[in-house]
């Protein structure tokens, strides 16, 4: 239940474009389905990949990739671009047959003899449509075991492999490999992995749309869920899922994008070695290596970049916070949320009085280190508040000011695009308070904190 | 909750992860707007898609064929202002108001809550095997001073803070419960007073529970939403 998708190789938002002419191999067909598009590329010899239009739900078939001359890709989120994966991989599978690259260099750095010559060496091989023997590009035409290969220019070197690596070798796992973003599509028994895209063979909650930072490209083995090893759906739809087989790096004992702390931790925690080892309610965290109460396979021994000493709380499953298993049979796993957030705040220069309606210093950063947007300026925020709405508040460059009485201090527009505002690095001065409203405040709520109260009728 | 009994909370949402997993609540303030703690999430600018708010449901683990269960995206978070714990989370599409899902009241600028106010909290969290794992579970407090709150505190509650009673029984807020909300009936409408934060133990008996006092930042709550 292979689909025709699998041989491609998917860029979102992106078309090819060709900058010395636009022919195409097939007039653009409308109402297509994608994978109608890769079976129709797939059955040309000379089509390499396609552009899909969502909107139009068509395709155009290109004889070309993005290594081709004169080609650039160009970004339009009416397209995807699918390219065959033997013409862009940088790594060979099986044998290497298959391989389509452009590298033309062997092991050594000899430059290849175009396959259509016969010297400096003569040789059989004869370039057709089928293949594959392009300019002087390492080719394998005789499954030779190393892999890809060419005749080199040296007269005194007739041949040499290229170097070119396997894909199972071309990147190596560290850790439990949640970071592999390699080009493995088969698993270790050798089935062919199903695209995370699709929902056949196998229906799945791995939607590479609801796990951006997973990089559930393809078809190719990912670790999205925190398993022992990278891993995929299968073809097979009697076989769900299987391990790949990939390279375990030598030297890499720690996840590279992880930060490691010990009084607090830093965004979810994956970093945190501390000896919390009790949950936000108290309860005592069961030993990792431990099997009871609660049976698990986050073992130490397999998981060794996670930190999973004793009974701490950890992360090493991508939650929200450093959690545990609890010594409670009825409560398997549950947050350590009183370990502390390490601050992120940048350093306070400055401190206001009031609710800092008067502050005119030069502060203009957020608490997050932003630097602010000026007052006057309409990006990457239109402001509701401008020196033009706001003519006496000194909205002056970018500098953190309190035109609207908010009771939490000066504040800016920020100059990052998802931020709107922020207050900034300023704290209120040592001795002022604000007042509270206790009791009556004579406010009638409106449509709001309303609900259909059933009373039950206890009568009989 | 631990203790308390099954009840009727329309505000309530619940939070759920990529894979459809509750972790936290929160309160529909607005058809577009959700109030929960900052705890319940890796960082301000934390990638939320995938994740969504579930509202108009009881049941923890609702069918898919459950008809009043509302399932909406999150398609932004805003980090309240130091201290305040609070984050805003916007919807991709507004909530439809019916009479399983509701907006609650927000508070006047920096009210305080007269003592023995009467107030429930509502979640979908731990019971500590106190029943009704599967529905959401209600549990009524009244609101006491932060003086006499600090009393068994020492001094710890400040004045971003608000307290209810010790009860005599274990009854409160428990892991899954966190960013839900302290509501509290005022007249006849029910105001969110308080968002409820991680504290040590789940509904201690003799202790005084702490929340955030919503009220503080009102402003910044109506300051998001209008923005």
């Amino acid at each position: 239940q292979r689909s025709p998708l699998n041989d491609y190789q998917r860029s979102k938002g992106v078309e090819l474009v060709n900058s010395a002419h636009s022919t195409f191999l097939a007039n653009e067909e409308f109402n297509i389905h994608v994978e109608e598009c890769a079976k129709r590329c797939s059955e040309l010899l000379d089509c390499r990949a396609f552009d899909y239009n969502w909107k139009t739900q068509g395709c155009q078939l290109l004889p070309w990739t993005q290594h081709s001359a004169h080609i650039h890709i160009q970004r339009n989120v009416l397209f995807d671009l699918y390219q065959k994966k033997d013409y862009v991989r940088d790594c060979f599978m099986g044998n290497g047959v298959s391989y389509r690259g452009t590298i033309s260099k062997t092991e050594k750095g000899k430059t290849c003899q175009q396959w259509r010559l016969k010297s400096p060496h003569d040789h059989r091989h004869t370039p057709n449509p089928r293949n594959g023997l392009e300019e002087n590009f390492c080719r394998n035409p005789d499954s030779d075991q190393q892999g890809p290969w060419c005749y080199t220019t040296d007269p005194a070197k007739r041949y040499e492999v290229c170097g070119i690596k396997r894909c199972e070798a071309a990147v190596c796992l560290s850790c439990n490999g949640e970071d592999y973003r390699g080009l493995v599509d088969h698993t270790e028994s050798g089935r062919e992995c199903q695209r995370w895209d699709l929902q056949t063979p196998h229906k799945h909650l791995f939607r590479p749309e609801k796990y951006p930072d997973k990089s559930l490209d393809d078809n190719y083995c990912r670790n999205p869920d925190s398993s022992e090893r990278p891993w995929c759906y299968t073809t097979d739809p009697n076989i769900n899922r299987e391990y790949c087989h990939i390279h375990k790096c030598t030297d890499k004992k720690r996840l590279h994008h992880v930060e490691i702390t010990h009084g607090c931790f830093k965004r979810k925690g994956e970093g945190y070695r501390g000896k919390v080892n009790v949950t936000t309610s108290g309860i005592p965290c069961q030993h990792w290596g431990a099997q009871t109460p609660h049976r698990h396979h986050f073992l130490p021994q397999k998981y060794q970049c996670k930190g999973l000493e004793e009974n701490y709380c950890r992360n090493p499953d991508g939650s929200e916070a450093p959690w545990c298993f609890t010594t409670l049979p009825g409560m398997r796993v549950a947050f350590c949320f009183q370990i502390k957030r390490c601050t992120d705040d940048v350093e306070v220069e400055d401190c206001y009085n009031g609710y800092g309606e008067l502050y005119n210093g030069y502060i203009s950063k957020t608490r997050k280190g932003i630097t602010c947007q000026k007052w006057s300026e309409q990006l990457p925020h239109k402001p509701h508040i401008s020196p033009v709405t706001h003519p006496s508040a000194g909205l002056e460059e970018n500098y953190c000011r309190n035109p609207d009485r908010d009771s939490h201090g000066p504040w800016c527009y920020t100059m990052d695009p998802k931020t709107q505002f922020d207050y900034c690095a300023i704290k209120p001065c040592a001795g002022d308070s604000k007042p509270f409203a206790i009791g009556d405040t004579g406010v009638i709520f409106d449509e709001c904190g309303k609900r259909d109260n059933r009373v039950i009728s206890k009568a009989r | 909750i631990v203790g308390g009994h099954p009840g009727n909370s329309p505000w309530t949402v619940s939070l759920r992860n990529r894979e459809g997993v509750h972790f936290c609540g929160g309160s529909l303030v607005n058809e577009q707007w959700v109030i929960s703690t900052r705890q319940c999430f890796s960082s301000c600018d934390a990638d939320l898609s995938g994740y969504e708010v579930w509202l108009g449901t009881l049941f923890k683990n609702p069918t898919s064929s459950d008809p009043e269960k509302q399932v909406i995206s999150i398609s932004k978070i805003v980090c309240g202002p130091s201290e305040s714990h609070l984050v805003m989370l916007k919807l991709e599409r507004p909530a439809l108001l019916n009479s399983r899902v509701a907006i609650i009241c927000l508070p006047p600028e920096r009210y305080i809550v007269p003592e023995d106010t009467e107030c429930e909290i509502a979640g979908w969290g731990e019971t500590r095997g106190t029943g009704n794992e599967n529905v959401l579970k209600v549990a009524m407090f009244s609101i006491i001073s932060n003086d006499e709150c600090n009393i068994v505190h020492k001094g710890r509650v400040k004045e971003n803070e608000i307290c209810t009673k010790a009860m005599a029984v274990e009854v409160g807020a428990c892991e899954g419960d966190y960013g839900g909300p302290l509501a509290c009936l005022t007249l006849d409408c029910w105001v969110l007073e308080g968002v409820i934060i991680p504290g040590r133990g789940c509904g201690r008996k003799g202790q005084p529970a702490i929340f955030i006092r919503v009220s503080v930042y009102v402003d910044w709550i109506n300051k998001v939403m209008k923005m």
